[in-house]
């Protein structure tokens, strides 16, 4: 299956888990 | 006449009204008050002048002001419109509003857009993806020959530069995107479909209270 650079990115990144924002709370 | 004194709750400077922020965005307005009550939170943890600062968000993130991280700091840089190194109230609001269920897919899609457009050129180019990439592999501790990593990025390119200028434009991107949807998938956030039942310790204010 095609290895897809962004998909990779998008979904392993912590950066991009804002969901810990809330969990701060 | 005698002096009035105003019971209104004190807000920061960056402060904007609820109702306007409702109009603009998929929250309604007790919601728009229940984030102001996380962004409080967020927003005195080092620094309590009502703005995120960079620190206040890696802590929120990753419990440690001190953890860089790449996507981390592109996700603080494009909620931070004013680029005054700072997110405000509003800027906190519109940007998460992005990630309601409800919002519209197109404002997904242009989001990640600026988020992987790294030097705001207006344009994706190769050397950003692989800067991504491999920064990506550093984070998770992953290591990937040189070669390796080389294919992936062209693979990804070629399929997405349908027009072989070597850079992916807003338009490739998302028809990119309608070939892979799950692309933006982390640019929603379940929990903010009702902000009030996920996270109840939020609605704690009222402009009684706060006052």
């Amino acid at each position: 299956k095609f290895f897809n650079a962004f998909e990779f990115i998008s979904s392993m990144s912590s950066g991009f888990d804002l969901s810990s924002l809330f969990e701060s709370k | 006449m005698g002096c009035f004194l105003s019971k209104r709750p004190k807000h920061t400077a960056g402060y904007e009204d609820p109702t306007l922020l409702a109009a603009e965005t998929p929250f309604n307005v007790s919601e728009v008050e229940a984030l102001y009550e996380l962004f409080k939170k967020l927003s005195s943890s080092i620094v309590d002048d009502g703005r995120i600062h960079k620190e206040e968000f890696q802590l929120a993130l990753f419990r440690n002001k001190n953890k860089r991280n790449l996507f981390a700091d592109r996700v603080f840089d494009t909620f931070d419109v004013k680029r005054n190194g700072v997110i405000e109230f509003g800027e906190f609001i519109r940007a998460l509003g992005i990630f309601h269920p409800n919002a519209p897919v197109e404002s997904k899609i242009e989001f990640a857009f600026r988020l992987y457009d790294l030097r705001q050129t207006g344009f994706i180019e190769r050397e950003e993806l692989k800067e991504m990439v491999l920064a990506l592999l550093h984070e998770s501790d992953l290591v990937l020959l040189e070669d390796v990593v080389e294919t992936i990025v062209d693979k990804t390119f070629s399929d997405a530069d349908t027009k072989g200028d070597g850079k992916i434009d807003v338009e490739e991107w998302k028809e990119f995107v309608s070939r892979n949807p799950s692309l933006i998938k982390n640019m929603t956030l379940p929990y903010l479909k009702d902000i009030t039942l996920a996270f109840p310790s939020f609605v704690v204010t009222s402009e009684v209270d706060d006052s």
